[in-house]
């Protein structure tokens, strides 16, 4: 999973 | 989602019933900087680009409704509402913000996450939130008095990145076990530039006198 897909954060 | 996380925007969103319960009830936005608003507008228009691409969950989507509203909707009083712009600092509030922009575009053209418009202009904003409370410091310093619901909007505002960075450390070691160069710096940066008003307003805070910063 790259890193830019975990902008599961505000 | 952690309890760091969720204390952080639950922070981040208390500053903003602050600042908007302060223009409220006052019809006042004296003290508050305008330039830092329309930053902020920028921020969250540049980071949530994925707002209707990306579902990640039902909280991220309404929280990022939540600050994309409140932020255009603070900056609509500040410079529309026919009693509240009456009150802008507009003589204070020099910052020259619009400078903050070309260098963190030009970062984030050197230093994305990935070279994808929403990747790049995601991390512009990551940089410039990092910087966009400086017009608002500035404002506070040229302040004769800081009125308490407007020391609290930026010590909550402060408080909640600071919280972020918990968090970070906590995923790090929890979950993702990789670095967030990004985030993290431009958070420590973030944090650090308020590390003097910390210091004033809880001095204040603990003397129960006045809040004022050094100019």
């Amino acid at each position: 999973e790259p890193e830019s897909k975990l902008h599961d954060e505000l | 989602m952690n309890i760091f996380r969720l204390a952080g925007d639950m922070t981040h969103l208390l500053s903003i019933v602050v600042l908007l319960l302060k223009i409220r009830t006052t019809k006042s936005c004296a003290g508050i900087s305008l330039k830092t608003q329309e930053l902020y507008v920028i921020v969250f228009i540049t980071r949530y680009l994925d707002l209707f691409t990306r579902y990640v969950s039902f909280y991220n989507t309404a929280m990022k409704l939540v600050f994309i509203g409140t932020s255009v909707a603070i900056v609509w009083y500040m410079r529309l509402h026919k009693v509240v712009k009456q009150t802008y600092s507009r003589d204070e509030d020099t910052f020259k913000h619009y400078l903050l922009i070309p260098p963190c575009f030009i970062l984030a053209l050197l230093i994305p996450l990935e070279f994808t418009v929403t990747e790049i202009l995601w991390s512009f904003s990551i940089y410039l939130e990092a910087v966009a409370i400086l017009p608002q410091l500035l404002l506070l310093q040229r302040s004769s008095n800081i009125d308490n619901l407007t020391g609290s909007y930026v010590f909550l505002l402060g408080a909640y990145r600071a919280l972020y960075i918990v968090n970070w450390v906590y995923r790090f070691f929890t979950e993702t076990h990789k670095i967030r160069w990004i985030p993290w710096i431009s958070g420590l940066v973030q944090t650090a530039l308020y590390a003097d008003f910390f210091y004033y307003y809880i001095k204040s805070w603990k003397n129960h006198e006045k809040l004022r910063l050094p100019a």
